[in-house]
């Protein structure tokens, strides 16, 4: 469900994250 | 992105992010409350709000272990703290540039993991109200080192379990407005008492 323009929360294993927007899905 | 996403074990959701602040300009009598989505939609949502304040209210005991839960065992299902992230097996790497057995939240004492974080207050189990400075000072999660955890955060922030928001508005006629003080932040030109709506200011918390 993810689409362009959505706001998304990425966290990697160690606590490492970023809030970021979807820009292109392939 | 701040870093590599590649551990294989990195998870990714939507997110919906609303921050609420004030903006506010004397030399135009703007005051307004302004929503912004995190990321590019930043507009105001309610004219002649003068007060816009938050409160953070939070638990005075740092995370714990709970006991007999073991860290080093495949399979053992948590919870493995009372809250707050869980550190690595005593044995292996810390995370995040901690030493080993160690993280944000936790270090390692005498060859015990305790807690990192410190008793605030009193020490009891009521909540404690949490300073801007508490907030920001560290200890760090992930890490402490800016250059590689960019988006670091303050650990305290775990602590959070209420946030209180006080919010005032006021009359946008300024004849219906009198002298700056007590009733009113913004004077206006209001002569009397008929003519006189005084700032209406509410508080509410929210529970995370």
């Amino acid at each position: 469900g993810f689409k362009a323009g959505m706001h998304v929360l990425i966290m990697e294993i160690d606590g490492t994250w970023d809030f970021t927007t979807i820009t292109n899905v392939q | 992105l701040s870093g590599g996403y590649s551990s294989g074990s990195a998870m990714i959701t939507e997110v919906a992010a609303h921050t609420y602040y004030l903006k506010s300009d004397n030399a135009t009598n703007t005051y307004q409350l302004m929503h912004y989505d995190g990321a590019s939609t930043d507009l105001p949502i309610v004219d002649n709000v003068v007060k816009l304040n938050f409160q953070y209210f939070g638990d005075p005991q740092p995370p714990t272990l709970v006991p007999g839960k073991s860290l080093c065992v495949a399979g053992v299902k948590g919870p493995f703290t009372t809250y707050g992230p869980k550190p690595p097996c005593l044995a292996t790497a810390g995370t995040g540039g901690y030493a080993q057995g160690e993280n944000c939240a936790f270090k390692v004492v005498n060859g015990l993991q305790v807690p990192r974080l410190d008793v605030l207050g009193a020490g009891g189990v009521g909540q404690v109200e949490l300073t801007q400075a508490q907030l920001t000072d560290g200890p760090w999660c992930p890490g402490a080192d800016s250059t590689n955890y960019p988006n670091r955060f303050d650990a305290d922030l775990f602590r959070i379990r209420r946030v209180k928001a006080t919010m005032r508005v006021q009359s946008a006629v300024a004849a219906l407005r009198g002298p700056a003080g007590v009733l009113f932040a913004h004077g206006g030109t209001s002569l009397g008492g008929n003519k006189l709506a005084p700032d209406q200011e509410i508080q509410f918390s929210v529970t995370p």
